[in-house]
């Protein structure tokens, strides 16, 4: 049962962390669009 | 005498009490070991996973303030570029600036749909993938469409400029050229020690015409009125006709005439649009006086008479 709840955390963690990773991406993205048009 | 108590007739069969418990200890020790075993094993997994979600934990810190970053200097440039833009031209009316004033929120940011501080779970990829393209397509128009309203503005107006004497003491920027002006912006150029004043039309609706005044740089005895586009009404004065016309000109350029000293560094085409404005307000005012269109309508009756009898 211990596992069970440790291998839960484990993947809600890892989908918090993949969403994160698409964010920061799509900041990412952003921040040099408009860095380009400052240009 | 009893020969029972020197006979023993025990057969012995459980001589050593120890003997018949041998077995079953044997047994808990198996057992334990084995539970020990799997214990241990339970828990050399359960550390492995303690560990694994150490990592994805820290790696979920990790992210988390690199986007905190990402952001916060995504914001400072969004600033910095509103700020450039009003400088530049802070005659663009607010609303003309697609890009949104506030601070978002990350999620709403990013157009997320879903938070992740709230833990709700996502919608499919195929969805968001989709709302995800559509967003970043309408945001980096509404990033490349900041500028035009600057150029078009800009390339259709029409630019006319005015010199107006006016006293040295008089911070007031105002120039009197019979039309009805909103004044909606002030501010310093590094150029001139003298604020400018910035005005939009107010003679009626939607008119497009706007208005900078400062004084001159050269000579602070001088109001410079830059006119930008064509008003879409009458001028102040009823008889004029012409919609189009910078009415609001003539009286500033009169007052040149008056005594102003800088109307040489006018144009040509300048004079040459005095000269029209100075012959158009002639015509109007002697349209109105009724005397003089009596007259001449008896002169021109005359004359006709004259040539008829000839």
């Amino acid at each position: 049962e211990k596992r069970n709840m440790l291998q839960d955390e484990i993947n809600r963690v890892n989908s918090e962390n993949k969403k994160l990773t698409e964010m920061l991406a799509r900041v990412c993205e952003k921040y040099y669009a408009l860095n380009n048009l400052m240009e | 005498m009893d020969g029972s108590s020197f006979l023993d007739i025990s057969l012995d069969l459980n001589t050593n009490p120890f003997s018949a418990k041998l077995p079953k200890k044997e047994v808990s020790v198996l057992a334990s070991t084995h539970l020990k075993r799997k214990w241990l094993e339970q828990d050399e997994s359960a550390s492995e996973l303690r560990e694994e979600l150490n990592r994805v934990n820290s790696e979920n810190k990790k992210l988390t303030e690199m986007l905190a970053r990402v952001c916060e200097s995504y914001n400072e440039l969004h600033n910095h570029l509103e700020k450039l833009q009003s400088r530049q031209s802070p005659e663009i009316e607010q609303t003309d600036i697609p890009i949104k004033k506030r601070k978002q929120d990350p999620d709403e940011f990013l157009g997320f749909p879903i938070g992740l501080s709230s833990g709700k779970t996502e919608n499919s990829s195929s969805n968001e993938d989709h709302h995800h393209h559509h967003q970043q397509h309408e945001q980096k128009n509404q990033l490349l469409s900041c500028k035009r309203p600057v150029t078009d503005s800009f390339n259709k107006a029409k630019v006319s400029t005015v010199y107006v004497p006016t006293e040295t003491s008089d911070t007031s920027l105002t120039v009197k050229d019979g039309f009805q002006w909103r004044k909606y912006g002030q501010k310093v150029t590094r150029d001139n020690p003298s604020p400018r004043a910035y005005f939009r039309c107010s003679f009626a609706p939607s008119c497009p015409v706007k208005k900078k005044v400062q004084r001159s740089a050269e000579d602070p005895s001088l109001l410079v009125a830059t006119y930008e586009g064509t008003h879409n009404h009458l001028g102040p004065n009823a008889s004029e006709g012409d919609a189009t016309s910078q009415g609001g000109s003539s009286t500033v350029t009169l007052d040149l005439v008056n005594g102003c000293h800088r109307l040489a560094l006018e144009k040509n085409e300048r004079d040459n649009t005095m000269q029209e404005v100075l012959i158009q307000q002639m015509a109007s005012s002697l349209t109105k006086d009724s005397k003089f269109t009596a007259a001449l309508a008896a002169a021109i009756s005359g004359r006709l008479m004259e040539q008829s009898r000839t």
